[in-house]
C-alpha cells in the first residue's frame, strides 16, 4: 500500500484501492486545509468519498468537481487527484486560488462510479455504466449521466437496459446520483459544478437536454471562451465550446442540467482531450499535461465566480 | 478480464444527417455489438466506434456499401490495454 502521497505517482493510473489509499494519506498530510466526507454508498455498497477544501468558515459558496462518473474515462480519475494536489501546492503562493480558498470552498468527488472503475480494473476495461442490476432487468448498469431528474428520460438518453444510455428506472434511482443530490441538496450553496469526462476536447454548458439556451448564456458562452483560452495556451490543445445540446447532441438527465435547475448558474462539463489517436486509452505520459490544461480552465472559471457572487 | 484482441475503433466521418442516421441504425442492426465511444451528433463530428474483431467484416462492408468514409482510429485494442496494464505495473514496481 501507498505509505505516503509523495511516493504516489500523479503520472500513472492507479486501481480503486489505491486511490482510495491516496485519499486517506493526503487527508492526513494537508488536515489543515482538506478533509474526508463519506457522502453514501455504491450499489455494490463501496463507499463514495468527497475532498473538502477548506479555509474555514461555515457553509461558504461552493465549488464541485466530479471525475469519474463514466468509469472507463481513466483520464478523468487521474486528472482529478492531480487538480486535488495541485490546490494544496499552490494554495498560498498562487494567488488567484489562494483568493476563491479565502471565500469559497472547493469539493472534489475524485471516483464517483466506484462499482464501474473497479470493474474496468477487475473485467472490462471499457464498462461505462455503474453496475446496478435489478429484477427482470437481464443486462447490468445504468449510464449515471442519464439518471438525473432534469430532463429525464427524454430525447438522447435511452430506456432499453442493454444500452450505454440507459436512464434507469426513474430519476435518481442509482445511489451514486442520489449521494450526490442529497449532499448538494443539503449544503445548499454550491455556486459552480464541474464534471469532467473524456474524451473529445470540449468544454460545454446547459442544456443537453433542450435546445432552448439558458437565462445566462452569454455570460457562460463567454466564460467558456476564456476558460478554452486558458487550457490552450498550456499545451496548444484546441477544444470547442457552447451548450452541450448544441455543440455535440441532445442528451436528458444529465449532472449539468439538474446543477443548473437546481440553481448552479455555473455548470461545466468538461470533455478532456485524446489527441485524436486514443479515445479513451489516453497513454498515462499525457495524465499530466491534461491536468496541467483541465486546471487553467477550471481556475479560470472559480475565478469569474469569486469576482461575480450571486 | 475481458479480451479485445483485434478488436479495432473506427472513425468515421459523416458528411450529412443522412449518414448519420444510417450509423445510428447500426446499433440496431449490432445491438450490444457495436460500441460508439462518440456517438453520432452532427457532420462535422466524427463518429468513433469500437467494432468487435468478429463484427469487423460486416461492419466495414455495411460502411462502404453506404459511403461512409472511415478511417482505423485504433488498430487493435489489446495492444493499448497490454501497455496500460504495463505502465501500471511498472509504476507500481
Amino acid at each position: 500500500r501507498e505509505r505516503s502521497t509523495n511516493s504516489f505517482s500523479y503520472s500513472s493510473y492507479h486501481t480503486l484501492e489505491e486511490i482510495y489509499s491516496w485519499i486517506d494519506n493526503f487527508v492526513t498530510e494537508h488536515s489543515d486545509i482538506v478533509s474526508k466526507i463519506h457522502i453514501g454508498n455504491s450499489f455494490e455498497n463501496r463507499s463514495i468519498f468527497v475532498l473538502k477544501f477548506s479555509t474555514g468558515g461555515f457553509q461558504r459558496p461552493a465549488v464541485w468537481i466530479d471525475t469519474g462518473i463514466h468509469s472507463r474515462e481513466w483520464i478523468t480519475h487521474a486528472t482529478g487527484i492531480w487538480i486535488a494536489k495541485k490546490i494544496v501546492s499552490v494554495h498560498g503562493k498562487d494567488l488567484i486560488l489562494t483568493d476563491i480558498l479565502k471565500a469559497m470552498d472547493i469539493f472534489i468527488e475524485i471516483v464517483t462510479n466506484p462499482d464501474g472503475f473497479a470493474f474496468t480494473h477487475s473485467m472490462n476495461r471499457l464498462w461505462r455504466k455503474n453496475k446496478s442490476s435489478r429484477p427482470g432487468i437481464f443486462c447490468i448498469g445504468v449510464d449515471l449521466n442519464r439518471n438525473w431528474k432534469s430532463g429525464f428520460g427524454g430525447n438522447g438518453s435511452n430506456k432499453n437496459p442493454c444500452s450505454e444510455t440507459y436512464h434507469g428506472p426513474w430519476p435518481q434511482s442509482e445511489p451514486e446520483v442520489a449521494a450526490i443530490v442529497k449532499f448538494i441538496t443539503h449544503h445548499g450553496n454550491f455556486k459552480v459544478l464541474i464534471s469532467i469526462h473524456s474524451y473529445s476536447q470540449m468544454l460545454m454548458y446547459p442544456y443537453g437536454h433542450s435546445l432552448d439556451p439558458v437565462s445566462n448564456y452569454e455570460e457562460l458562452y463567454d466564460l467558456a471562451k476564456d476558460a478554452v483560452k486558458a487550457l490552450y495556451e498550456v499545451h496548444g490543445i484546441k477544444y470547442i465550446f457552447g451548450s452541450i445540446s448544441t455543440t455535440l447532441y441532445v442528451a436528458s438527465g444529465i449532472t449539468v442540467d439538474w446543477a443548473y435547475d437546481t440553481g448552479i448558474k455555473y455548470a461545466f462539463s468538461f470533455e478532456l482531450r485524446d489527441t485524436g489517436h486514443y479515445g479513451f486509452l489516453l497513454p498515462a505520459s499525457q495524465i499530466i499535461p491534461t491536468a496541467q490544461e483541465t486546471w487553467m480552465a477550471i481556475r479560470t472559471i472559480m475565478e469569474h465566480a469569486l469576482n461575480h457572487p450571486y | 478480464q475481458m479480451n479485445f484482441t483485434g478488436d479495432q475503433v473506427l472513425r468515421v466521418l459523416a458528411k450529412d444527417e443522412k449518414q448519420l442516421s444510417l450509423l445510428r441504425d447500426l446499433e440496431g442492426l449490432k445491438p450490444q455489438k457495436v460500441d460508439f465511444w462518440r456517438g453520432p451528433a452532427r457532420p462535422s463530428l466524427p463518429v468513433d466506434m469500437r467494432v468487435p474483431f468478429s463484427e469487423l467484416n460486416d461492419v466495414k462492408a455495411y460502411l462502404e456499401a453506404h459511403g461512409l468514409a472511415y478511417s482505423i482510429m485504433i488498430k487493435d485494442i489489446q495492444v493499448l490495454l497490454n501497455e496500460e496494464r504495463e505502465a501500471m505495473a511498472k509504476s507500481r514496481r
